[in-house]
């Protein structure tokens, strides 16, 4: 079955696309099979890869219309990753779904009828916590936070995990937090410092509480800040194909090794 | 009148909050009388000052529905500084008034029949180009965009000018875009220098077309990157009770007095 991961912050501009397309192509380096999920009307993600948005291919709208499944919409950027590209019609999409029943349930539905060929799914959420974001959370098992150690980083994960409770209680119990990946992370401020400590006592604190984010981790690899992750996009490749030597590079390449030393944990 | 800037990205975290707190700061510590609107579910703005958004006080949410007016919501943050608060209801607002006749135009209707007793009104938008943002360009006559010199800076412009259009056509004819700012300027990088120069030619382009940013300047004035500036807001206060003495201060000091130099400007 996919392991389908939802990655989430409802906090504009901390790093949710830069993470799903650097980790996941960090993953697919490594031999696992990995689908990206575009899930953002503004599709940074597809134009990350130098996809155009809207040229009449298929796309996630097509597969939460059931127009088509994710493998027919699903294109290969590399070995081993793939990815269903977002289209400007997507913020339609949200109005449009937005009357139905269940109307959370849409993308669970279509995944859980034809799921991915990967062993891996990465769905990039757009900075709200609205009807799409909800979707990848009923869809999901996991949930990874990009969060920029900036002040109201901990109230946006408050408001975040509140979220992530409804959805459990109501939609999706085996829905859990792994973990918060800090990106953009600039390591000479004492603001950063300051945050990430008190990141780590808000996680300690949770720790045997009857709470998806019981178990929830804070990575030890941190994203340092670093243009060459910036970038990259604008060549339409990940920092690996760019800059394999840059901290950028670095970073992603430990996270991914710490995702799949994390991969067995519950 | 009230002189109405709308403070606009659907891009997250270009540096729109930071610029409505501290413009609006630099702009009543120079004698003009400014009043902030935070348009945002998620409040930033209104968690700058210290205030929380949801303590039973009146909010910006209170006004859309007719249940108060904006000087009486009005917080007075300092000498010609007042802040009309968001609240974490704002997003049921949303959905709420989704569903009535000319939905976009109830803030600009609130505004016109009690106006915030102000010089300048200056509203921060939430990252999307939705119904509150929309409402946002209905109220405004003029739109201001921070922007961060990254890779899809441009894009994300073209999208939301269309927008502009269309409002300009259907609802308020007398929008118009006077400028980009340019936030968290990192001046040493390459793909900064690179940014700006696509988006001077933009704007030249656009010279004496017939639409509503014929006349949009790049403001001279760029923010640089300055962690100051995101620490200010864990001690309620803008950069210039934090740290007069820094860059951050300064580039919101020099931004405001471009501002006023280019306010009698068409
Ligand atoms: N570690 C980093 N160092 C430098 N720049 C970065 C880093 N991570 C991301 N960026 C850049 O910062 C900007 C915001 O990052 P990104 O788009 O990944 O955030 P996001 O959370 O997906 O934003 P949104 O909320 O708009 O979807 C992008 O231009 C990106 O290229
Ligand atoms: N010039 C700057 N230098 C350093 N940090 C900055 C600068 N401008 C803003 N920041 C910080 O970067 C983060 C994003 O900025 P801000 O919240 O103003 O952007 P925004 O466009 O309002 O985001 P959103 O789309 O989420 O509303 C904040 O933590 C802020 O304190
Ligand atoms: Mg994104
Ligand atoms: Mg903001």
């Amino acid at each position: 079955a996919v392991r389908t991961i939802a990655v989430i912050n409802q906090k504009g501009g901390v790093g949710k696309t830069t993470t799903v397309a650097n980790l996941g192509a960090a993953l697919g380096r490594r031999g696992r099979d990995v689908c990206l999920i575009d899930l953002d009307p503004q599709a940074h993600l597809t134009l990350h890869f130098g996809i155009e948005p809207d040229m009449g291919a298929s796309s996630i709208y097509d597969v939460l219309t059931g127009e088509t499944t994710p493998n027919q919409a699903a294109r290969k950027l590399a070995d081993n990753l793939h990815l269903v590209p977002s289209v400007i019609d997507l913020a339609a999409a949200e109005m449009e779904l937005s009357g139905t029943v269940g109307r959370e349930q849409i993308l669970s539905d279509k995944l859980r009828d034809a799921p991915p060929a990967a062993e891996i799914a990465l769905i990039d959420c757009p900075p709200s916590l609205g009807l799409l974001t909800l979707n990848a959370l009923a869809a999901a098992d996991e949930v990874y936070i990009p969060l920029q150690a900036h002040f109201l980083a901990l109230q946006g994960l408050g408001k975040l995990l509140e979220t992530v409770a409804l959805v459990s209680r109501r939609i999706n119990p085996r829905l859990r937090v792994a973990g918060v990946i800090l990106c953009m992370y600039e390591s000479t401020t004492r603001l950063a410092a300051e945050v990430l400590e008190d990141l780590k006592a808000f996680v300690a604190d949770a720790r045997g509480a009857d709470v998806p984010w019981a178990d929830m981790a804070v990575f030890d690899t941190v994203i340092r800040r670093n243009v060459k992750l910036a970038e990259c996009p604008s060549y339409g490749v990940t920092i690996f194909d760019y800059e394999p030597r840059s901290h950028g590079a670095a970073d992603y390449n430990a996270l991914a090794d710490e995702f799949l030393a994390r991969a067995g944990a519950p």
